[in-house]
């Protein structure tokens, strides 16, 4: 789509930008963003991934990278690196394992950097992980970062309606289109038996349908000991389903 | 012990207040606060239960009581209601479904109401389900609500030794002493094949122990299906080690 961008900026030859977000912490939207990404790799497009929550970030755990340190090239741009076929880009890698301590206009400064001050390069699709919520920093960052369309990431047991509600609302204001919900640990499979079990309860997939007109895009299931194992998660058939829906 | 009570405080008469608290949402801190109140009143002791998280009741869900209204005595102090054996008392009873929408002081203001305008009445426990987190908010609970100990509940995945930490030394800085640890979603017994999964990796308390001294008082298991149901996930071995802990 036409982009109105700075001079220079590091989105210019990035064809697609999606979001994925969530209301609330700890459903796996960074797990889902990850693997979102190298499907889309996989599948051979050229694709990047933006960590961009300063906070919380996320990229180093997923794809194991603890080495700290940025590169930048000869025009002063960040090198994003390179892992599972994905340029990522995350703060985590300027602050290891420390949390980032630092107040509003600092934070927007930074995340300012991770979107136009990094040689993205050409890109057909740029992943960019939320903070998690469904306010005024995920509105404004939509804003920055140019996102074209929005997943949004829940669970059975952390799926509240009204905080849907309040995500459509934030992403229609900024005429960003959502493309679906994606359930995650929506059932757990006993590698033992088989015996398919809905821990956290049934599917809210079918209220979100009626009440908003969200589809569900794709309901993933608790796997053992996913830390560290993005590519085996990326495999799964339920993985490509959100990637199906991204693509079209 | 000796109390710093206003004239007429509701809490004049409680022996025990004990915190559950957490660093992160959603790792079933207040399913823990319910089960624990719900355990003290099985076991015979007079027990209170109040839900101080404003912006996310979880009482009315807990306890299946939707009807909403708050009902007060001839002193006007508000009537705690009696469910499973304790008096339990939720800003969601006057609420409803619709979410609290106020500022800071008002917020402070309410909790107080719910300290100390309740007939709480003669209480040998009084558990208070505080708002996760372990900022200044937790801090002024803290002080506000004379918690007498404090019980932190995790998860495998939603651990983080800097956010224990952070919450260990709030805790120090207002003379609560943390009881241990309470590691939730721990692991899942498949009721087809009895096989034990370690879905969200392995348990923290070894490192709790090490860093910080801090005892896992209990590991809980994640449950199919719990909503509602929280005099069945009180009469669970597992359940009755955190009630242990608290009454010892
Ligand atoms: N389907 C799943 N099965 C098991 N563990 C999961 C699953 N999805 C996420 N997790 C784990 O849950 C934790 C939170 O996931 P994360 O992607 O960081 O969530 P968020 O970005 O919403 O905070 C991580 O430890 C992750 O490995
Ligand atoms: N051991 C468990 N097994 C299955 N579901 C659980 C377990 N503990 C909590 N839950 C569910 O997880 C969700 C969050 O629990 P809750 O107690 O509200 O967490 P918090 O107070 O930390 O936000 C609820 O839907 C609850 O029923
Ligand atoms: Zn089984």
């Amino acid at each position: 789509p036409e982009r109105k961008l700075a001079q220079g900026s590091g989105l210019a030859k990035v064809a697609n930008i999606i979001a994925v977000t969530s209301c609330k912490g700890g459903v796996g939207k960074s797990t889902v963003a990850g693997m979102l990404a190298v499907n889309l790799a996989k599948r051979g497009y050229r694709t990047g991934l933006l960590d961009a929550d300063i906070f919380g970030p996320s990229v180093p755990t997923l794809f194991q990278l603890h080495e700290t340190g940025v590169e930048t090239n000869a025009d002063e741009y960040i090198v994003p690196r390179d892992s599972e076929g994905v340029s990522v880009m995350s703060f985590g890698f300027m602050l290891g394992d420390q949390p980032a301590v630092m107040r509003g206009p600092m934070v927007s400064n930074f995340v300012q950097q991770l979107l136009h001050q990094v040689a993205w390069g050409e890109l057909d699709y740029l992943v960019v992980d939320f903070p998690p919520g469904t306010g005024d920093v995920q509105l404004t960052l939509s804003q920055q970062a140019q996102i074209d369309a929005a997943v949004i990431v829940t669970t059975p047991h952390a799926l509240s309606l009204t905080d849907v509600r309040k995500g459509i609302l934030m992403f229609e204001k900024v005429d960003v289109p959502v493309i679906g919900v994606v359930e995650n640990m929506a059932y757990f499979i006993c590698d033992g038996c088989e015996k398919k079990h809905y821990i956290f309860g049934p599917s809210g997939g079918n209220s979100l349908q009626e009440r908003f007109g969200l589809e569900t895009l794709a309901t993933l299931p608790l796997r053992n000991s996913l830390q560290g194992n993005i590519d085996a998660l990326a495999a799964t058939p339920e993985s490509s389903a959100t990637t199906d829906a991204v693509v079209m």
